[in-house]
């Protein structure tokens, strides 16, 4: 494939990802905030 | 004779023009090739950060759909536990009337438990007898009737508090508020037995029976019923009458092992509590599940292409 394509693929794949970091980040937030309620 | 020698009949005139020529064209060709090689390496690299990117990708997906499992899991749970909180209200909302010999349904509390605990103070070997009978009546029951006995089963837990033999007033400190509402005399013991309801009743069902042992007048037999449905005031202290919804609890304090039982206790309750609450924070999260959900349907749908 051109070097285009692949550039843009890859930005795509980069965008889910940071996406999906950000998702896990959020439930680990939540799960800390009770558990510092709870101790 | 070669008659081109001597006309100067030079087929090729400028040849020492075209070695240069020669050496452009061979120029031009390496540039390319540095070009391509260049492309070729760059879109090596960019492949490479792709299977890289992708791989990372891959990874976090799992763990969102891990995580997404665990939500479906307690989010159930959940769901099993309201719908067990309530017939237990309904059940402890109904008044008990039909056996009025026993005198403790006077006071309110549930069939069966109060003959366990009469009979807790002859001896400690014997009161563990009588919980395991009290249990395995309960398990015949509970097939019988699934849902409101084994959840007032589970419900009894009996602790052994050291106190000062001058004490006489029957307290045991567990980090929740409690409201007396009856004493009496018992046949088998010279102490009195004092009778709680948590500070929150009626919304909480939880009762409490406090009586100093018989055969070792420095330990109080605090007997609870029911789990509560709030925390306490000071839920690090424990709640002590484990809010775990697991089968008849007694601890056996005399021993020394008081500490470790409290403990456990207070530990399962608090996993119960983080439970609880957790799904309850992720559920009312609706941006959260929303692009939960994306990011999964997102994965299904790149799988069935490939």
């Amino acid at each position: 494939p051109p070097t285009s394509a692949l550039v843009e693929e890859l930005n795509r794949v980069s965008a889910e990802n940071k996406k999906l970091s950000e998702m896990l980040t959020l439930m680990c937030d939540n799960y800390n905030v009770l558990r510092k309620q709870l101790v | 004779m070669d008659c081109s020698s001597f006309l100067d009949l030079n087929t090729n005139p400028f040849p020492e023009k075209l070695l240069p020529k020669e050496e452009v064209s061979v120029s031009v060709s390496t540039q390319l090739k540095r070009k391509w090689l260049e492309q070729d390496e760059s879109a090596s690299e960019l492949r490479e950060e792709l299977n890289r990117v992708n791989s990372e990708n891959k990874l976090l997906t799992e763990k969102l759909a891990t995580v997404y499992q665990n939500y479906y899991a307690l989010h159930h749970h959940l769901e099993k536990l309201q719908s067990r909180r309530s017939p237990e209200i309904d059940q402890t909302e109904q008044p008990i009337k039909k056996r009025k010999q026993d005198p403790d349904e006077l006071l309110g509390f549930p069939i069966g438990l109060s003959s366990g605990i009469t009979e807790n103070s002859s001896s400690n070997e014997d009161h563990h007898h009588h919980q395991q009978q009290h249990e395995q009546k309960n398990q015949l029951l509970s097939c019988k009737r699934p849902v409101t006995d084994s959840f007032n089963k589970a419900k009894v837990s009996t602790v052994y508090v050291p106190t000062d033999t001058s004490d006489t007033s029957l307290t045991v400190k567990d980090g929740f508020q409690w409201r007396k509402y009856g004493q009496k005399v018992t046949r088998d013991n010279p102490s009195p037995r004092a009778y709680f309801r948590c500070s929150f009743a009626p919304s909480c069902p939880v009762k409490k029976k406090v009586q100093r042992s018989a055969e070792d007048p420095s330990l109080l037999v605090a007997t609870y019923e029911g789990t509560h449905n709030h925390l306490g005031p000071n839920a690090s202290e424990g709640d002590v009458t484990s809010q775990n919804g697991s089968n008849t609890v007694t601890l056996d304090l005399v021993h020394g092992n008081h500490r470790l039982g409290l403990e456990k206790n207070e530990r399962n309750s608090m996993q119960e509590v983080l439970v609880q609450q957790m799904a309850s924070s992720l559920t009312k999260d609706s941006k959260f599940t929303a692009a939960l959900a994306a990011a999964i349907s997102g994965r299904l749908m790149e799988q069935s292409r490939t």
